[in-house]
């Protein structure tokens, strides 16, 4: 565990054999839970953080839902060495993990991931790898296959299409894992879904371009976040709505969590240095985590104090 | 694999909504396989798209002939495909020692 190298992009079997390092590290914190299989049988495992008790108020953290995003879990296994870490020595962390449980998904598009370290076969893939029946293309975009606004603007109906929206909502199990495990626990309190990139924090809607009833609050959280953020190395993001900051796009995560109840749902783009978009050189991991920290650490802290 | 060799991105910054609905139905026309990295959405923001090699000629044309402002973001995507290989390889290496 002591030579990973938090600075460089890896596989998906590397992950999860960091994951179980961490597990063993912090036996009593950290546990790894299996939340189900992806599309071509590969197991899904979310990290949970809790000092205790079950069902407690939660906070869900998922990354590389779009496969090319590598930055995306590259900052996940980040930030779950940081919470493992600063458990009993930072206050913030300490006292949260003392309320609430953190669920973290490093690789939320196992197969994805996989096809686009494998020999390269294509670095450039962004979708799951499912099958459709009657078309020589595959995989569905699995951030518009969530029941919210199922395939409406944004939305592609062609499995050809990099957007494509699936052939109906939650046909991918990827999706379903996840809202079955969110369903199953029943008390999360916030759901964070982390791309890269272009800089941006987001909050619902993405499916329509109506003000959400919580968007003044979620737009202050979002902003004060996205200023700790911006404290760290000037990265500067945009903070708004889905719709209003950069597109209509049906079936995301974070429009399905907010409509189920999670109030606090946020969507990073994590950053570029405005000449690598998906191909962020691992240089850049570390600064991109370390920064993204402020902004995660902030809206935790935020549903810490908000949501009892 | 998948080769990439030759692709580049282009980093497109439109100035007009006319310019965003000449680059909507670039979009759209499949048979020059572009790759929009960031869509085009708005005039404030940026536009990347990965073009193929065999269809540079073409899309810089198309951009050019209707003045869009434009650079070439990434200029071969093999290229740095093979650097982040070649770092994870390294990295690999200082791991298992």
């Amino acid at each position: 565990a002591k030579s990973f190298d938090f600075g460089a992009y890896h596989t998906l079997d590397e992950i999860y054999s960091w994951m179980d390092s961490l597990v063993a590290g912090h036996p009593r914190l950290v546990t790894k839970v299996p939340i189900g299989y992806s599309y071509e049988k590969r197991p899904m495992y979310a990290l949970k953080f809790s000092t205790g008790g079950s069902k407690r108020p939660a906070i869900w953290i998922d990354a590389g839902i779009h496969a090319r995003e590598w930055v995306s879990p590259a900052t996940a296994v980040w930030t779950a060495n940081k919470i493992a870490a600063d458990y009993g020595h930072d206050a913030s962390v300490t006292s949260l993990l003392d309320s609430m449980d953190i669920y973290l998904l490093i690789v939320t598009n196992p197969d994805g991931y996989v096809f686009t370290h494998t020999n390269f076969q294509n670095r450039m893939w962004r979708k799951t790898r499912s099958v459709i029946p009657g078309s020589t293309c595959r995989g569905v975009d699995p951030n518009r296959n969530w029941d919210a606004g199922f395939g409406g603007p944004g939305a592609s109906g062609d499995p050809c299409s990099e957007s494509y929206h699936g052939p109906r909502a939650e046909s991918e199990v990827e999706v379903r894992n996840v809202v079955e495990l969110i369903k199953s626990q029943g008390n999360f309190k916030s759901f964070i879904s982390i791309h890269s990139y272009s800089q941006l924090l987001m909050y619902p809607y993405g499916y329509k371009c109506a003000d959400a009833a919580d968007s003044v609050e979620l737009d202050s959280v979002a902003q004060s976040a996205a200023r700790a953020l911006s404290s760290v190395y000037g990265t500067s993001y945009r903070v708004g709505s889905i719709c209003k900051i950069i597109y209509q796009a049906s079936g995301g995560s974070i429009d399905w969590s907010y409509n189920y109840g999670i109030k606090y749902s946020f969507a990073f783009e994590l950053r570029d240095t405005g000449r690598y978009g998906f191909l962020l050189p691992a240089n850049q991991i570390v600064p991109t985590a370390t920064e993204t920290w402020q902004a995660l650490k902030h809206i935790m802290e935020y549903v810490r104090t908000h949501s009892f | 694999a998948k080769l990439f060799a030759g692709d580049q991105v282009l980093r497109i910054n439109a100035e007009s909504e006319e310019h965003i609905h000449l680059l909507q139905a670039l979009e759209k026309q499949e048979s020059i396989e572009l790759d929009f990295w960031l869509s085009p959405v708005s005039s404030d923001l940026p536009i990347d798209v990965r073009v193929p090699f065999a269809s540079l000629p073409a899309v810089k044309v198309f951009l050019e002939s209707n003045n869009i402002p434009h650079y070439v973001m990434i200029k071969d995507v093999q290229e740095l495909l093979e650097e982040e290989r070649a770092n994870m390889k390294a990295s690999r290496l200082r791991e298992s020692r």
